[in-house]
């Protein structure tokens, strides 16, 4: 027997200058999303289901990037990913390209649970989630009014923004610096973005 | 990108990573986030789950890249994370958040904060975004 232990995370990088309040409401969700996974460690249930149950509760809240409030394709949709691995015998399952998933980490659990595969994605990801019945919700769902609005800078700004939240009041450190572009695979980040 | 690894009272490791990717992203870019080995993964050891930029995390094989230099260099969680994030990540910008079949927890990341939570059976519960 070894003590459990258990960890978030809602992304890397963030602006410094993150308003205290979004700094706040972050910081009470990963507190309340930490205290669900503690009473399900309490209650004995195995890792497995415990990063499945919190992963759930981040991808329903629209604060961070997944589920409601993921960030959007150039064209103002979502596509989401996910994948979950359980240790002892390195079973594992993921998914990718999906727009009606509502729990894409579950959905993700499905592939590793209940078929053969490893890695399902786009039409025969959607179409597995139709057919093992998981919740799925019109793409609309997922899109907030804060990630509209992002989408709309980050298209003025002509770049591709990475995993974080980019400041209302245009790009500092650690959003894309349009005058000193963050490398991609070796070429200035703004090449992707007129793509 | 939401992430979570577990270590339960039996020792068993488990990750999980679920992401919207980019914003303004081209359709059908996929990031590290469903790529078991880079964005996550799990074996008897650890857990990993990894969050940032994807292309710079996919040619690290950054989670498992933790795995292997406990498992070939004999190193503990927390250095584990502390090498890869700063030998791997070449340019990159990624944080990761890890457990271990010991009951340890550890994070580390190289950009400018990462939300994170972490607690342990003893008591221990940090939040934090910032160093």
């Amino acid at each position: 027997m070894v003590g459990w232990a258990i960890a978030v995370h809602g992304g890397a990088g963030v602006d410094p200058n993150l308003p205290t309040e979004r700094q706040e409401q972050a910081k009470q969700l990963l507190a309340r999303c930490l205290n669900l996974g503690i009473s399900a460690l309490r209650s004995s249930a195995s890792a497995i289901d415990v990063v499945e149950l919190v992963v759930r509760e981040l991808e329903t809240d629209p604060i961070f990037n997944s589920g409601r409030g993921s960030a959007l394709t150039e064209k103002g949709t979502v596509e989401m990913e996910a994948s979950i691995m359980d240790g002892p015998r390195r079973r594992c399952g993921a998914v990718s390209g999906l727009t009606t998933v509502k729990n894409p980490v579950s959905l993700a659990r499905l592939v590793m649970d209940k078929s053969p595969h490893s890695y399902l994605a786009f039409s025969g990801a959607e179409s597995f989630a139709k057919q093992m019945g998981v919740e799925r919700e019109e793409n609309d769902y997922f899109i907030t009014q804060d990630n509209v609005g992002m989408l709309k800078q980050a298209k003025e700004a002509n770049s591709i923004v990475f995993d974080y939240r980019i400041p209302t009041n245009g790009f500092e450190s650690c959003g894309v610096e349009v005058e000193s572009p963050i490398q991609m695979n070796g070429l200035p980040i703004s090449v992707y973005a007129p793509e | 990108t939401v992430g979570c690894v577990v270590v339960d009272s039996q020792g068993r490791c488990a990750a999980a990573t679920s992401t919207g990717g980019l914003m303004n992203k081209r359709t059908g870019r996929i990031g590290d986030s469903p790529l078991i080995g880079a964005g996550t993964y799990a074996c008897d050891l650890c857990g990993v789950s990894c969050t940032g930029e994807g292309e710079a995390i996919i040619r690290a094989t950054l989670a498992r890249e933790v795995a292997a230099v406990m498992e070939y260099k004999g190193l503990g969680l927390q250095e584990a994370v502390d090498f890869v994030i700063k030998e791997r990540l070449d340019e990159g910008k990624a944080g990761l958040i890890a457990v271990s079949n010991k009951g340890e927890v550890a994070y580390g990341f190289n950009c400018v904060g990462m939300f994170r939570g972490c607690a342990t059976q003893d008591g221990f519960m940090e939040v934090g975004i910032w160093e």
